[in-house]
C-alpha cells in the first residue's frame, strides 16, 4: 500500500509547495502513481500545477470537514501518473471548524485509506503553521519531509517542529518518522547559506539529505506556467536537484 | 494617540517580519516612540532584535490569552525609542484556545489601549495565516501594511487577504484601512520580478508604495546578529529602502 509523505515546516516561504510539487512530479516521471494533496488554504500546490478550481467544485475541504469521499475530489494533472486533491481558500476556516469536531486530528488519515490502495505515494503539502491542518497531515503520514531554507530564521523554528512531530507520534501516530531535512534556496555565493548548511548538518547529521536545492529563478518562474520544474525546464539545475532528491527519498523508503 | 499598524499577509516568507522590524527601527531612529508587537508563534520579530525570552517570562501570549497588562511584558530593545512586546511559541496554541473565548477578536485591541497613550506608533508582526491571531491584529489596527514578494505565488493570495480585511472592517473594526502594498525581495535582474511589479501596480495603483525593497543578502544576515538593518548595515541598500518606506508611511499617516 502507498506511503504517505507530509511536507511540513511552520516557517513560511521555505519551499514546502515547491518541494511537494517537484518531488511528486519527479516520482510520477519515474513511473510511480502519485497523489498530491493540497492542504494549504492558499492552494499553491493546486495552482502550481495549472489546476483552477471552479466555485462550488468539491475540494479537500469537503473531504476533511464534510466527510466527502476522496475519490470525488481527485483530479488528473497534466503529468502522467500524478493526480491532485485540490486545496481551497475554504480551508482557512477549517482550522477553526475542526476545533470542536469529532476525531478532528484523524480526518485526513481516514480519508486517505482508499487512496493508499490506488497509489504508490501520497504527498501532502502543508500550510505554514502548526495548527490542526498540519496535525491532520502528520497524523495521516508515515513520514515527514522538512524543507529548510538556507537563512537565519529557518533555524529558529526547528525545535518546535520536532516537538510537534514527537507529540503527534506519541499521541496520534506511532509510526510517524522524519524521513529527512532538505536544504532549499541555497545560494552558494553567500556566507549565510554555508553557515546554515553547517549548522543544520551539526544538528541533524545523516537526517539531512545529501541533495541540496539551489536558489534558481526557473523554480520561481515554473508556477506561473502551471508546470512543475521537471516539465517547465527539464534540464535546469532545479529539475536535476529535485530528481536527485526524489531518488534519495525512494532510497530511504526502501531502507525504512 | 498612537497609530497601530498591522503587517500582514497569509503567504509565508514574503518579508513581514523583516518589514515590521525595519520600519519600526527606522521610525524609532527618526524620533518616534515605537512599540513592536510580535504576534507570530515563531517569534522572529523578537529574536530578530536580539531578544531572548526565558522560560516562564511573560509574553504577548499572556496578554492575549491570559488578560495580563501589556506593560508587564514590554521590553526595551537595543534601539533607542523601540520597545518590544515579545512573542512566544505558546501562541501556536492561541489560535485554538481563542476559538471558544469571550471577545476573542478584540483581545489585542483592548490590550493595546494603554500602549496607544505611551507610544507614537505600534507595529504588529503577524503570522502567515488568516486565523484568529491575524484577525486580532486587524481588529486592533488602524492600518494594514501588506508586503508582497516579487514572485508568482505572492499574487495568488491577495484576493483572499483583501476579502478578510473587508470582513474585519465590516464586522469588527470600521476604521481599518490598507495603508499600502510594499514590493519586497525585488531582484531587478529577473523578468519575473518586473512582471509581478507590473501586475501589482495594475491591480492596486497608488496603494503601492513607491519604495521597493531590493533582494539583498544583508537583510537576510541582519537577524542572525539580532539587529535591524538600520543598525547592522546603515548604509546598505536595504537600510536606505526601509528608511524611505518608513518616511512614505509617515507621509500617508499624515494624509489620513
Ligand atoms: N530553490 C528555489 N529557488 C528560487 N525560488 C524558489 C525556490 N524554491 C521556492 N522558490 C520560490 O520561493 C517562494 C516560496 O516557495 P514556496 O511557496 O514553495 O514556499 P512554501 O514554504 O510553500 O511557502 P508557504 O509557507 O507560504 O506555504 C515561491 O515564490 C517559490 O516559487
Ligand atoms: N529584501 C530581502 N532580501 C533578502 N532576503 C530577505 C529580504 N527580506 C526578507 N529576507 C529574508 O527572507 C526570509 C523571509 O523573510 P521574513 O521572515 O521577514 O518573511 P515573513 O513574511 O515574516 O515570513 P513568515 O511568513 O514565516 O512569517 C528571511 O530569511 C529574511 O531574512
Ligand atoms: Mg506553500
Ligand atoms: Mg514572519
Amino acid at each position: 500500500t502507498a506511503t504517505v509523505l507530509a511536507v511540513a515546516n511552520q516557517k513560511g516561504g521555505v519551499g514546502k509547495t515547491t518541494t511537494a510539487i517537484s518531488v511528486a512530479a519527479a516520482l510520477a516521471e519515474s513511473g510511480c502513481h502519485v497523489l498530491l494533496v493540497d492542504l494549504d488554504p492558499q492552494g499553491n500546490a493546486t495552482s502550481g500545477l495549472g489546476i483552477r478550481v471552479a466555485v462550488g467544485q468539491p475540494t479537500i475541504y469537503d473531504v476533511v470537514i464534510g466527510g466527502m469521499d476522496l475519490h470525488r475530489v481527485v483530479l488528473d494533472s497534466a503529468i502522467a501518473g500524478l493526480r491532485v486533491a485540490p486545496g481551497s481558500i475554504d480551508l482557512a476556516g477549517a482550522e477553526i471548524e475542526l476545533v470542536p469536531a469529532v476525531n478532528r486530528e484523524q480526518r485526513l488519515r481516514r480519508a486517505l485509506v482508499p487512496a493508499r490502495a490506488a497509489h504508490d505515494v501520497v504527498v501532502v503539502d502543508c500550510p505554514p503553521s502548526l495548527g490542526l491542518l498540519t496535525v491532520n497531515a502528520l497524523t495521516a503520514a508515515d513520514f515527514v519531509l522538512v524543507p529548510i531554507q538556507c537563512e537565519y530564521y529557518a533555524l529558529e523554528g526547528l525545535g518546535s517542529l520536532r516537538r510537534n512531530v514527537d507529540l503527534v507520534r506519541s499521541q496520534l501516530n506511532p509510526n510517524l518518522e522524519v524521513i529527512g531535512f532538505v536544504l532549499t534556496m541555497l545560494d552558494a555565493r553567500t556566507k549565510l547559506s554555508h553557515q546554515v548548511v553547517d549548522e543544520v548538518r551539526t544538528h541533524f547529521g545523516d537526517l539531512v539529505f545529501r541533495t541540496r536545492i539551489p536558489r534558481s529563478v526557473r523554480l520561481a518562474e515554473a508556477p506561473g506556467f502551471g508546470q512543475p520544474i521537471t516539465v517547465f525546464d527539464p534540464g535546469s539545475r532545479g529539475a536535476l536537484a529535485y530528481r536527485r532528491l526524489a531518488a534519495e527519498v525512494v532510497e530511504r523508503l526502501g531502507d525504512a
